[in-house]
């Protein structure tokens, strides 16, 4: 038996919109600590990784570990009919076909559940190495999402060069260039407003501005976002879920031909 | 010209 409850479908919904742009399917992988789902786009160039960990939902109970291959597009659609204020409960027996969507009104009057058949998903994992970064920024995650459309319209390429000094983005193309330098700052009264930068090694990459764009449909989940970089290696854009986990994206650098 | 690269030359597969 499988059981997690949360007092709120907004996060759930916030959840969904940072994936189902990337991902038309995913298999959620159910154990005592929590949810887990992993997976790489179509093309190949990206991964997605969500971490909720199981002590905060209001409820959670996995007996058996289980892993249930979900249609995000239709899981979409399930949660748009829960009121942001829903309780929401994801049921499911071990060995199940189907996952259940158990959505309560406040005032518990309504209540309504949406089964949903599961898909076998011969998805494959990817071990991601630990790796020291050069280069950890933390920056509003609304000043991202600006940047990235605002440099989009330049290029299909967007250069993030990270220095001591701060961090630069950069596009150019046939109708002319765009830069935008962020200077870490000095002080800092809102820590969400804050650009902190912690660098080993000045470090220089480029990335498809499309995929930027993608993982950006995280920004309500968290006031800042934190990219980590090392040369030729993924770039890691990381947004925490509150006090329930947080959901990476990590993203292939371009190379020079 | 810069060129994509795939994630999975990246990471193991597990």
């Amino acid at each position: 038996m499988f059981e997690a409850r949360l007092m709120n479908a907004t996060i759930l919904k916030k959840i969904l919109d940072a994936v189902k742009d990337l991902l038309n399917e995913g298999t959620f992988d159910c154990s005592d600590s929590g949810i887990q789902l992993q997976a790489m786009d179509n093309s190949h160039v990206s991964l997605v990784s969500l971490t909720l960990r199981s002590d905060s939902f209001d409820k959670f109970r996995c007996d058996r570990n289980l892993s249930m291959g979900m249609n995000l597009g239709t899981m979409a659609k399930i949660l748009k009919c829960a009121n942001n204020d829903d309780t929401v409960t994801i049921k499911a027996q071990d060995n199940a076909d189907t996952v259940t969507f158990m959505f309560e009104s406040q005032n518990h009057e309504k209540v309504s559940d949406y089964e949903m058949k599961l898909m076998n998903l011969d998805q494959e994992h990817l071990g991601i190495p630990d790796t020291d970064y050069s280069c950890v920024v933390r920056m509003p995650s609304m000043e991202f999402a600006r940047i990235c459309r605002d440099l989009a319209q330049f290029s299909e390429s967007m250069v993030i060069c990270c220095t001591k000094e701060g961090v630069k983005f950069s596009a150019s193309g046939d109708l002319g260039s765009a830069n935008v330098k962020l200077a870490q700052t000095s002080n800092v009264d809102k820590e969400e407003e804050a650009v902190i930068i912690e660098m080993q090694e000045p470090v220089t990459l480029t990335f498809a501005c499309r995929y930027l764009n993608a993982f950006t449909k995280a920004t309500p989940l968290c006031n800042q976002v934190q990219l980590s970089m090392s040369a030729d290696v993924p770039l890691v854009v990381e947004y925490r879920i509150s006090d329930l986990g947080h959901i990476r994206y990590y993203l292939a650098p371009k190379i020079e031909e | 010209m810069s060129k994509q690269t795939s994630i999975e030359n990246y990471f193991n597969k597990a």
